[in-house]
């Protein structure tokens, strides 16, 4: 699979843009965090899609969004 | 704008998983 570019997305309806992003995050995501993948990729597809874009080109920078965002759905699971 | 995990955002499916 070729890396999506900026001008792939742009090229894209707005409502599909997050869609497309959400299937390139979400089984990089599901390497880490199978059993939550679908919530946090959710979680993630809040962020900018600029921003979406680079992360998928940075996996240290994606690690890092998704483990905050592991974080803060499990501390509000022990909450509930 | 920084990240702020939102334990309520949707969960995302995507489209190459079977449905059910």
């Amino acid at each position: 699979q070729e890396p999506l570019t900026a001008s792939m997305l742009a090229a894209a309806p707005l409502k599909e843009q997050k869609q497309l992003l959400g299937e390139r995050l979400y089984p990089l995501i599901q390497m880490l965090h199978p059993v939550v993948a679908g919530k946090i990729t959710g979680m993630l597809l809040e962020i900018d899609n600029s921003e979406l874009l680079h992360m998928l080109e940075s996996p240290e920078s994606l690690h890092a969004k998704v483990e905050e965002a592991v974080a803060v759905l499990q501390a509000h699971q022990a909450k509930e | 704008k920084p990240f702020v995990p939102n334990v309520h955002a949707a969960e995302f499916v995507p489209s190459f998983l079977p449905k059910g």
